[in-house]
């Protein structure tokens, strides 16, 4: 199982569709500050199901639609996609691929599609069990968070054991 | 569900120190329970020494030093219980020169079990990319990415 | 007393401006009171765009453009109320090439009215100095200070 | 009035008498992680005052004492010097070089001195005062700590224009 593509469309400064193709190897990000590194982070938190605005830079979950510019008014939707490859169904679902697509609307309505079908956020969580990310998410390491774990209490890290039991 | 947690904890503690070790030859890290009598309610402790000198509590350490100790649990975590892919936001950004070469072999080294996705200013790590990603802030406020892929475009 | 502080609220505000406007020529920000109409209880606002789109909130920008607004408001500050001296830790370490430079042309404009101490990993940002210090971990674990005075080196 | 030098003895990792000479001009600090380089950092602050160990990256005041090492005892008493050139007489005192003093024994007991005659805290804050050092200390900015002013609340916000005024 690897990550085939992440697309963004109204996600945060990401207003016009945006793709980044991924494979097996490594892939690095750069660009100036402000251009929207962190922004692609705050992407894939969101499309696994962060649930908490704060975790994502933002004091309410609408902040990560695209509130507009000088040029370009504010849009309605944001919609991020995280395409899995699943040849090898560590996903024990019947399909080649995975998509997991997150849609959130100015209303505050929320949608979660797999692989472009309605579904839970619970049945996106129940997969994502599958691939040992955990609920702790410690495989996103956001800017200025790697410390975090050192700095947790003792009682706090139980949880990284408990998540690799 | 105890001899469970203690088989676990044993052995990522083993992997971290074996990482750590790995960065930093006359180095020590470990995992400490902080009750081990009660393995339900234990805390966890993290001590490290990236030199050789007195094992600390990871409090003490320098910005650098705690950056590298937090990676190496990471991968020691890692190792235990791999994740499909790592996301890392400029986690080379308090690194000395030698601290950053050791976190370009780190990448190095687990390369090929995982996908990494790195967003940096280095240049050094830059040079671990199989693609490369440039992101830019448009005149209208709007974020455009651009790619490369690094063995096309024979850099 | 509320008249006083807001000539003071006033002249920070312009001074700000005026920093922050000299290195983003494209940018504005600005200070703003929350409650104007209470000036003993009213809280400030802080808005900036580096690059010209909309002002935004603080809590909006990225990692490097706000410390590149918490180093103008820094000087803002110091032309308003000056301090003798001026100790950074630091403070380049989220910054891009072009904001690396610009803080390095925001220290070499101040660098005759105020004493700076900077600690950096930053070639560039070194390249102010006047004097040169080197630290280093001895093997016994005690720090060492090591100094240049870099117009008598010839470096 | 300018900073003429500063000497460590004991003080976190400089265990043993250290000095460093300023001059009116700039001064770069560099060194490897770990090497010391935010412990001189703290130096400044603990000498003009600090009373916070939190603030001091400590959980109680001893812990500024050298704690030593595999080859070296621990110390009993940490000791830091800061000396500014006075002859413009901003410090409304008839020196030309003003030298503010803090020790701290391992028993807690701790020492402040002017010129090497004994004095209380009270002394050293009233003659900072002067300076425009502010209580608040925002000229000296610790490591990760340069975006604090803008993470402020609001209302927090007020005491940096309060202490211009
Ligand atoms: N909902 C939104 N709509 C439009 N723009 C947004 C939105 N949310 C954030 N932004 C903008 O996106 C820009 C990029 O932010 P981001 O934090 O991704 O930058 P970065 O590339 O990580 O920079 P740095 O190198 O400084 O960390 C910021 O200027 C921010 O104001
Ligand atoms: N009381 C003490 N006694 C002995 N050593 C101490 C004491 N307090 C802190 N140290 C040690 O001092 C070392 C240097 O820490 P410091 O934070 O100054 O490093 P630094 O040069 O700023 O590094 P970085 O570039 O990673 O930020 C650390 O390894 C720390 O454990
Ligand atoms: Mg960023
Ligand atoms: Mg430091």
């Amino acid at each position: 199982m690897y990550l085939k593509s992440l697309t963004m469309k109204g996600f945060k400064s990401f207003a016009a569709k945006s793709d980044l193709n991924f494979e097996p190897g490594t892939t690095v990000i750069v660009g100036p500050n402000g251009s929207g590194k962190s922004n692609i982070v705050d992407a894939f938190l969101w499309v696994t199901g962060e649930q908490s605005a704060r975790s994502l830079r933002s004091t309410k979950m609408q902040d990560v639609i695209f509130a507009g510019s000088a040029q370009k008014s504010p849009m309605g939707v944001s919609e991020v996609t995280l395409t899995f490859d699943n040849a090898s169904r560590v996903f024990p679902i019947d399909y080649d691929e995975v998509a997991f697509t997150r849609r959130l609307y100015k209303s505050g309505e929320s949608e979660y599609l797999l692989n472009s079908s309605a579904c839970r956020l619970a049945d996106i969580n129940e997969l994502l069990v599958h691939t040992n990310m955990g609920r702790e998410m410690y495989s996103i390491i956001g800017q200025g968070r790697l410390d975090a774990i050192l700095n947790s209490r003792p009682d706090e890290r139980r949880v990284l054991i408990e998540e690799a039991a | 569900m105890s001899e469970k947690f203690l088989e676990i904890f044993n052995k990522v503690n083993e992997s971290f120190q074996e990482v750590f070790k790995n960065m930093f030859p006359d180095g020590k890290a470990q995992l400490i329970l902080t009750n081990p009598d009660d393995i339900m309610t234990t805390g966890i402790e993290i001590e490290a020494q990236p030199s050789g000198r007195r094992l600390k509590k990871v409090s003490l350490l320098s910005g650098g030093e705690s950056a590298m100790t937090a990676l190496a649990l990471l991968f020691g975590l890692f190792q235990i219980n791999p994740a499909p892919f790592y996301l890392l936001d400029e986690a080379d950004v308090a690194l000395d020169d030698v601290n950053l070469q050791r976190f370009v072999a780190l990448i190095k080294r687990f390369k090929s079990q995982a996908q990494f996705l790195i967003v940096t200013h280095q240049r050094r790590t830059m040079e671990v990319a199989d693609i490369l990603y440039g992101v830019t802030m448009q005149k209208d406020g709007v974020s455009k990415v651009l790619s490369q892929k690094l063995d096309e475009a024979a850099v």
